[in-house]
């Protein structure tokens, strides 16, 4: 499902930035 | 840069912690008072039990707030979803097919 990765990448995305 | 000499009243160097913690410890973040859940940058022990069960569910749509519910009997539904929203918004889970149900990002 599309949604699936896409939030999924967008989740990363957020966890990254937070984490630095 | 403060000598580590305090001008106790004889009590040794420990005169910052109260007895009965353990002066051993590195102390992590300071003014949370020691609760052993709190490993995971900063999460509170129900946010933990969250993140803990919806990594440790294998399905690729994730696990549904209502499974979540089922599982922590302890935590009422509200505080449940708070958990997730808070988890969400870290980017520690995402949700998958729909708003209900939640996948994490480092499922390790």
């Amino acid at each position: 499902l599309d949604r699936i990765a896409r939030n999924k990448k967008a989740a990363l995305e957020k966890l990254a930035s937070a984490q630095t | 840069s403060k000598p580590q000499s305090t001008p106790g009243t004889g009590g040794g160097t420990s005169s910052n912690v109260t007895p009965m913690s353990r002066p051993g410890m590195e102390s992590m973040r300071g003014s949370y008072s020691g609760a052993n859940d709190m490993a995971n940058n900063g999460l509170s022990a129900n946010q933990n039990q969250v993140l803990s069960l919806i990594r440790s569910c294998p399905d690729q749509q994730g696990i549904s707030i209502q499974d979540l519910k089922l599982r922590l009997s302890g935590i009422s539904l509200g505080v449940i979803k708070q958990a997730v929203e808070f988890l969400s918004n870290e980017g520690h889970i995402f949700s998958t097919i729909d708003e209900d149900h939640y996948k994490s990002t480092d499922n390790d």
